[in-house]
């Protein structure tokens, strides 16, 4: 029988983690038209000795965390950051009561890796 | 607003949180732009800076509402069917933005807005104003067209009109003048409806600082 699954643990390794931002908890819907919200979505994790190939690092990130594995207190690992992000575009009302469709780099993550 | 507010405003270009007060219905145009930007799988680059539906760069699209009034009919008698100061207020548009594209909707409550008797047009003319709402004397139309019918909903590309990409300034004050042309003599009533006149929006699209540095590198 195959072991009891270990309870499912967020994996502690770098990725997207899910952050939805919703723009009628800050107030804004009286302006903005659509979305009310949407996934942005932050990185999160750990970039350990040895790194692993799917977490989309640098040669210079591996090397930091054999230095971090080495000299813990002197080197930190490398960070989680956004590798690859998508726009959105936003249709609100401007102080003048025009309707206004505008377009926003960056504002999804998609990729998280190692830096 | 705490700090934090006027950073993401000021991230998302907006100098103040907008607070709309008579805030009127989103053009069918805008939300076609919106949803098909939500559809696409992975907007890369190239929608970015470009408004595809126009063909255009550009990644701020705004549509102003016209705030100008009737004017008196002048000159011929009778045979002008409509004369309007079209206003807009166009102090939304930042510094730095470049307009790439200027189209102006007239819209019509009838399907058709025809004049009273066959082989008889609507002339429509255009012409840039002073903000007093006077054509300025000399000046040739804008756009000058003849129409047997006019439609629902009728756009006119003023983007040559508004050269070098330059806003115009922070108003764009035109006026419209449709009359009825033609071999019409002078028939009773020459212009057909003339209450189809329904509406006129300004719709604009600039290239935002943001955009204009990343296509120059």
């Amino acid at each position: 029988r195959s072991p009891p699954s270990p309870p499912l643990t967020p994996s502690p390794l770098c990725k997207p983690r899910r952050l939805y931002i919703s723009f009628s908890d800050v107030g804004w819907e009286n302006w903005i038209i659509a979305p009310q919200g949407y996934l942005a979505n932050y990185c999160g994790g750990d970039c350990p000795f040895p790194l692993a190939a799917e977490l989309n690092s640098t040669n210079h990130a591996v090397l930091q965390t054999m230095v971090h594995s080495l000299d813990p207190q002197g080197t930190p690992q490398p960070c989680c950051v956004p590798v690859r992000l998508s726009p959105i575009s936003i249709l609100y009302y401007d102080n003048s009561d025009n309707v206004v469709l505008r377009h926003y780099e960056d504002m999804v993550v998609d990729e998280c890796g190692c830096r | 607003p705490g700090p934090q507010e006027r950073i993401l405003l000021r991230s998302l270009g907006l100098s103040a949180k907008p607070s709309p007060s008579s805030p009127g219905p989103v053009p069918p145009v805008l939300w076609r732009i919106f949803h098909k930007r939500r559809t696409l799988a992975r907007p890369g680059e190239p929608q970015s800076c470009r408004v595809e539906e126009f063909h255009v760069p550009g990644d701020i699209v705004r549509v102003f509402a016209d705030r100008g009034r009737f004017l008196p009919e002048g000159q011929p008698p009778g045979r002008l069917c409509l004369r309007k100061l079209l206003f807009f207020n166009l102090s939304a548009l930042e510094e730095g933005e470049r307009l790439t594209m200027a189209q102006l909707e007239l819209r019509f409550h009838h399907n058709s807005y025809q004049p009273a008797s066959p082989g008889q047009v609507l002339e429509l003319r255009l012409y840039r104003a002073s903000p007093g709402g006077l054509p300025r004397p000399g000046r040739s139309p804008l756009v000058e067209r003849s129409f047997v019918q006019l439609r629902k909903s009728l756009p006119l590309d003023l983007s040559a009109a508004l050269k070098d990409g330059a806003a115009p300034g922070s108003n764009l004050a035109l006026v419209l003048e449709i009359s009825a042309g033609g071999d019409g003599g002078t028939p009773r009533s020459p212009c057909g409806s003339s209450d189809a006149f329904a509406a006129t929006s300004l719709l604009l699209v600039t290239l935002g600082p943001r955009c204009r540095a990343a296509r120059g590198r």
